[in-house]
């Protein structure tokens, strides 16, 4: 699900 | 800080959505489209799983527990929900550019002068008998109670 993925993507962005 | 990082990945993540689908934040604001993105989400959410004491005789100072049912509802730093969708300045409709151009297109009026025409007394100002000002900075001190959103 791209919604899901674009999440993900969003997520290892803030904990990077 | 955990709240604070759920607010940046929601924020980032409407991003990332908005540019790769090549919708807009109404779009993804609309039913559907939430509730696949509030799914999503869910997991990087603050605040889960909150208890709430029936015996206690106040909520907490942050309003939450208010509704013992509903423990999140009406407490800080949450989303409320709106009767309409948001119309702010700025292109993700953050709210962090208030809205300056009417549905036409051309630049909404001085929000000052409106007031100062709305609010002008003339030589001879009403004044009531039953309230004070005070009445104004109560109503302020309820609303930011109830509000307390950043």
């Amino acid at each position: 699900d791209i919604v899901s993925e674009c999440v993900a993507e969003a997520v290892g962005l803030v904990d990077r | 800080s955990s709240m604070a990082r759920s607010a940046d990945i929601s924020e980032i993540a409407s991003d990332i959505i908005t540019r790769r689908m090549s919708i807009t934040m109404g779009d993804l604001q609309g039913l559907g489209m939430s509730q696949r993105f509030a799914t999503a989400i869910d997991s990087n959410c603050a605040l889960k799983n909150i208890m709430c004491n029936p015996a206690d005789i106040y909520r907490k100072p942050n309003g939450v527990c208010n509704n013992l049912k509903n423990p999140m509802w009406g407490s800080s730093i949450t989303a409320q929900p709106r009767f309409i969708p948001p119309h702010y300045g700025d292109g993700k409709n953050i709210g962090i550019i208030p809205r300056y151009l009417s549905v036409s297109g051309e630049p909404l009026p001085n929000p000052r002068h409106i007031s100062n025409s709305v609010h002008n007394g003339g030589i001879s100002p009403p004044r009531g008998c039953q309230f004070t000002v005070l009445l104004t900075f109560f109503g302020q001190f309820v609303d930011h109670d109830v509000i307390s959103t950043p």
